[in-house]
């Protein structure tokens, strides 16, 4: 299982 | 995105801005800390290497703005106004916040991958990257306005931030605690300088530490 934590901030 | 953190990044903006113009008009670094100005490049570098993991337009042209321009500041203080920069009062450490913000984003992270180590250590460092400019300041005992105007702008960015969080947390349960804890102690860090930026600057004073 792939876990991407995505930052969608600067 | 709300109105916390457009006037969050629009501040952070401005605050780099600021020091380019300050830098360029007055063909002179003096003042400016260049190891600050160096770890906010290895912090925007280790940052945003995700840049290929498109979020928005606005996103990806912060992110090549905020790069670019550090690196562009670096230059100008160590290549092009090499001269006026002002090494003996640039003393602080910074192996004291490199080393430990590193070995903290491998211990306290997300996920343990090299991307998300990176952010990670991005996030721990940039909490603590103004430390040699203001360790600066407090060595020579003041601080030009237009500097001053820069602290504030750069500071105030992650107090907006984390009304920002607070906003997101309410609206949309989401919340990151690795970015709120360090931008609380970011924050913090600032506070000392607030206090004199608003009773002296603001006043039309020099921003001047009692002896």
């Amino acid at each position: 299982i792939e876990s991407v934590v995505t930052h969608d901030e600067l | 995105m709300n109105i916390f953190r457009l006037v969050g990044d629009l501040s952070h903006l401005l605050a780099i801005i600021i020091l380019l113009l300050k830098i360029w008009k007055t063909r002179s670094c003096a003042g400016i800390s260049g190891k600050s100005q160096i770890l906010f490049a290895i912090v925007y570098t280790s940052r945003y290497l995700d840049l290929p993991n498109f979020v928005s337009m606005y996103n990806t042209l912060m992110k090549i703005v905020f790069i670019a321009a550090s690196y562009a500041t670096v230059y100008l203080i160590y290549m092009k106004f090499k001269a006026t920069y002002d090494h003996n009062h640039d003393t602080f450490r910074v192996e004291f916040l490199v080393l430990p913000s590193f070995v903290l984003a491998l211990l306290i992270n997300h996920d343990f991958t090299v991307l998300e180590v990176l952010w990670t250590f991005s996030i721990y460092m940039e909490s603590v990257a103004i430390l040699p400019q203001l360790f600066m300041v407090s060595k020579t005992g003041e601080a030009e306005s237009i500097t001053s105007h820069y602290l504030f702008a750069l500071g105030s960015y992650r107090a907006l931030y984390i009304l920002n969080w607070i906003y997101r947390y309410t609206t949309e349960d989401h919340y990151d605690l690795i970015a709120i804890v360090a931008g609380i102690v970011q924050t913090v860090l600032y506070c000392d300088f607030f206090y004199l930026y608003i009773t002296k600057v603001l006043k039309g004073k020099k921003l001047q530490l009692p002896a």
